[in-house]
């Protein structure tokens, strides 16, 4: 563990609780893109796989079961609460997942470490977690008015691979045969997918404006 | 770790 692997993992909890406590709190969900959360469901399952069968530290397991608690929470919440479903937008959050899904499926069989079953649904989750804000960021765009605590999500999440591109830089240098390509190759993908958007995060911050993004 | 370093990570 170093201190940038932590740094990202406190900053992804951070980012899921803040999520949580918001629908939790204000019993609304404006702005948030139920598609992008059932992505993040499907990413944690196919990720950890391997909970119950390879043991690798307490805060290793522990922090596995807050995520996949916390991303299905949310799903739930929005999907299931009476009040928090009715500030859904349906109508707004059209992406569809198949189109990130499939994509990565097909990928995920292609182009992995190995062939054997856990090992290409985790490459799966990899793809598929690099572009699972899109549906998030389309919304963003379309009501075009981000509240603050939703800005603060997607910056947190995108902070949190940024940093997990430093651990990966400093395993890399540190340990010897450290080099997992595709794990780097998702992680870039999926911090550049954010870089417009902290672009904006940052503009509307140093210019203390309300965050926009172009249509 | 089991498959490898990277399944130590979240």
């Amino acid at each position: 563990m170093n201190i940038f692997r932590l740094a990202g993992d406190m900053t992804h909890l951070f980012s899921v609780l803040v999520l949580l406590l918001k629908i939790h709190t204000i019993k609304s969900c404006a702005g948030i893109s139920l598609k992008t959360q059932e992505l993040y469901a499907l990413v944690f399952t196919t990720r950890y796989l391997d909970i119950f069968t390879d043991f690798i530290s307490l805060y290793n397991t522990v922090m596995k079961l807050i995520f996949l608690g916390s991303s299905f929470s949310i799903v739930w919440y929005i999907r299931r609460h009476k009040i928090v479903r009715r500030s859904y937008d349906k109508d707004q959050d059209t992406f569809r997942h198949y189109f990130l899904v499939i994509p990565c499926l097909v990928l995920a069989v292609f182009i992995n470490h190995k062939f054997t079953f856990k090992e290409v649904m985790w490459t799966f989750s990899l793809y598929l977690e690099a572009v699972a804000i899109l549906p998030q960021l389309v919304l963003l765009q379309r009501t075009r008015n981000i509240d603050n605590l939703t800005g603060q999500y997607v910056f947190l999440l995108g902070a949190y691979r940024a940093l997990y591109i430093l651990n990966w830089i400093y395993r890399h240098f540190t340990e010897p045969h450290y080099v997992h390509w595709i794990t780097w190759i998702a992680g870039v993908v999926q911090t550049l997918l954010y870089a417009d958007f902290f672009y904006y995060y940052f503009q509307s911050w140093k210019n203390n404006e309300k965050l926009q993004l172009p249509a | 770790a089991p498959g490898g370093v990277h399944k130590d990570e979240l």
